[in-house]
């Protein structure tokens, strides 16, 4: 696993994410539910908490954009890159983009939103791309089933540096 | 003046393609950096544990085209 330079992180367990569009391929109530399951992933083993607010301020805003959609990195329609997530910090830190040129996908072997949202908010919790294939920080999307998806040792050890680990 | 001389046998699409994809996602991390398209070919190599030619052989070119994150491979 790699971190940021200069370890990003944010200085709170309790963070607050917004969904402020959608994309059409998919019922909104399936994107809510593969951005919570996302999140979950990572509160799984670490002390993180994840609250969903619908107005005003929150850490982590999630959207869905094509090509120059308001942040200079611009997608690049289909295929290739899929989505993007900036390291924790203020304004665009932490915020997540999904390009919706893409085909996104619930469970079928299109783009699979869940696994996609899961590797960018690592990136929104401070976690860069990792070497190790099969670790979900690895750069290049592939398809696990989503229902038997286990977080890579990697990947954790990534994660609980950053923030520690889950307490009961 | 060029400092990265396009290998003879490339097409100028191939060199171009690769130049922003490795601009992309290996970018030269200080302005005084300087590595040879080569050199930029191999950093990737080794990140996806590819065979290190620093060469645009299939393999490599396999690798650039698959669906990927748009953040980078290197901190930049």
């Amino acid at each position: 696993y790699s971190t940021f330079p200069g370890n990003p992180r944010w200085g709170k367990t309790h963070l607050t994410y917004k969904i402020v569009n959608y994309t059409p391929d998919l019922p909104q109530k399936k994107v809510d539910d593969a951005i919570r399951r996302a999140f979950k992933v990572w509160s799984d083993v670490t002390p993180l908490h994840f609250h969903r607010v619908y107005n005003g301020h929150a850490d982590i805003v999630i959207g869905f954009g094509r090509r120059e959609h308001g942040d200079g990195n611009p997608f690049d329609g289909r295929g290739n890159t899929l989505a993007h997530a900036f390291a924790p910090g203020q304004g665009l830190g932490g915020d997540a983009h999904f390009d919706d040129d893409e085909r996104w996908s619930e469970f079928s072997r299109e783009v699979n939103l869940f696994l996609v949202a899961a590797h960018e908010f690592g990136h929104s919790l401070g976690l860069a791309h990792s070497n190790v294939r099969g670790a979900l920080m690895y750069p290049i999307y592939s398809y696990v089933n989503p229902e038997t998806f286990r977080l890579s040792e990697d990947d954790k050890r990534g994660i609980q540096k950053l923030y520690g680990k889950f307490m009961t | 003046f060029p400092t990265q001389l396009k290998p003879e046998s490339w097409s100028n699409t191939d060199f171009e393609n690769v130049k922003a994809y490795l601009d992309k996602f290996f970018p030269l991390v200080t302005k005084t950096q300087s590595l040879t398209l080569e050199e930029r070919i191999k950093e990737m190599q080794r990140f996806f544990h590819l065979t290190v030619t620093g060469k645009l052989n299939a393999e490599t070119e396999e690798t650039m085209k698959k669906p990927r994150c748009g953040v980078p491979d290197i901190a930049g």
